[in-house]
């Protein structure tokens, strides 16, 4: 049965999307199934796994065209599967909010495909929106890329407090962990945003920290994960060892 | 009467606080009364400016409580004001978009203090939500800061096509300019990015690129803007620049 994990922080570009593609490349590269479901409107996990155009079946049909998931599942590679998304999904949410119990709908989406799949990996987008709220009722554990810049502290208890109303509506729901993403230790405020964290998240607090590495940056444009890309850069060194840290979990 | 400017890009972390914050503290240097507004449940502009503690009427009252927007206002200095945001906004919007006319509630809202400001100025948070779309209803021109890395452009044309839609609520809506934002020259990646979008935008890509610079994120943490915190600073320098663009709009 798959293990069903969000990666979520409503703070923007705090390396999300980069996070659920490395970790969902790496799973596969240990040899589990993995699918991974862009839940973001912007598009950006399908950008980052070379789609440039827009599929026939996207999570916009699945959502608001009642179309099976099935058919929208791209084989990336034969272990690392897609559910991508569209931008047809911006400004959709109103939308969406019309639908019957309109926070259960990815949860409902996917439970035919749980024993198909070790790990089902959600990319939610930034801000508490209804697509947001969708990721973290569907899954098991939600896994926090945070930034160590002095705004990622900001909000954070406030998100760790939604986390805790949502356990009423999913009641398996934990986090997984909090990652430290971008991270630059020559920048003073880097190292004192981490040890803050540290400091509130006691053993949550994932011992890797992903170090800000140019081929991270790159490797997106190069539309592949950063162990194809660059498998002897820092990125996917950093990426490595947070796979072996999560795949213990 | 006030020029009304919406700060807006559904991609995370591209330097709209950063933007908005230091647009805004530039223009009230010059003379001018400026107000800003945090239109994100993440309260980072608020926090920016160096409000730790929940004011006792934000926008969360103002939204949904009827305040009157008057007695949010807080002075930050003599020439600009803040509307603040609250985190009690974070999940709100299901709420909100129960309101009648739910996206003109902030339109409506600025409307008796569009006499007292020579600039309103709107923070709106990432993702393409019912409160950015009430920050693009409200507004005259819209800015958009871009960063320059290879996920910008994704989604770029669609906000484009967005704008264009919300043209039909807001006949007055128009783009003010693109900000290229976070700008590292020794990256040969922002600088294609830059090219790119100068290429797509033409005479509304802004002349002023706004450089990587430390003492922005410093200055964050200090709850001040780049001016009051280092003036010297390329921070200042090209924020200063991009004042003086913009007023002359
Ligand atoms: N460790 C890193 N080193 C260098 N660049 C990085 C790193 N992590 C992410 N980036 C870059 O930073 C930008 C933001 O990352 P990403 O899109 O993964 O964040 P996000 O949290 O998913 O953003 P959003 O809030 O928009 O969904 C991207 O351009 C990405 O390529
Ligand atoms: N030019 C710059 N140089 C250095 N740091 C910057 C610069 N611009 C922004 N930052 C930092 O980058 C982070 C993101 O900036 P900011 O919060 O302004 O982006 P945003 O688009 O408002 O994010 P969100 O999508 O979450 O609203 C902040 O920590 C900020 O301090
Ligand atoms: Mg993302
Ligand atoms: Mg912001």
């Amino acid at each position: 049965m798959a293990k069903i994990y969000c990666f979520s922080n409503h703070k923007g570009g705090t390396g999300k999307s980069t996070t659920c593609l490395n970790v969902g490349a790496g799973l596969a590269n240990q040899g589990n199934k993995v699918l991974l479901i862009d839940l973001d409107p912007q598009t950006n996990l399908t950008v980052m796994l070379g789609i440039y155009d827009r599929p026939k079946v996207t999570l916009y049909e699945l959502l608001l065209e009642n179309e099976k998931i099935e058919k929208s599942i791209i084989k990336i590679s034969e272990k690392l599967h897609l559910v991508p998304s569209s931008l047809d999904l911006s400004g959709a949410e109103i939308e969406i909010s019309q639908q019957k119990q309109r926070d259960q709908l990815i949860k409902k989406m996917i439970s035919p495909l749980e024993s198909r799949y070790d790990y089902i990996l959600i990319d939610a987008p930034p801000s508490m929106s209804l697509l947001t709220l969708n990721g973290l009722v569907a899954a098991q554990k939600v896994f926090i890329p945070v930034q160590s810049e002095f705004l990622a502290l900001n909000g954070l208890a406030k998100f760790i407090e939604i986390i805790e109303k949502i356990k009423k509506l999913n009641k398996e729901l934990e986090i997984g962990g909090v990652i430290a993403t971008r991270y630059d230790h020559r920048k003073v405020l880097n190292r004192g945003v981490v040890d803050k964290i540290r400091e509130l998240f006691g053993d949550k607090f994932m011992k890797t920290v992903i170090r800000e590495n140019i081929a991270l940056a790159e490797s997106v444009a190069g539309g592949m994960d950063i162990f194809t890309y660059s498998p002897k850069s820092n990125g996917a060194e950093d990426y490595n060892l947070l796979v072996n840290e999560i795949s213990k979990l």
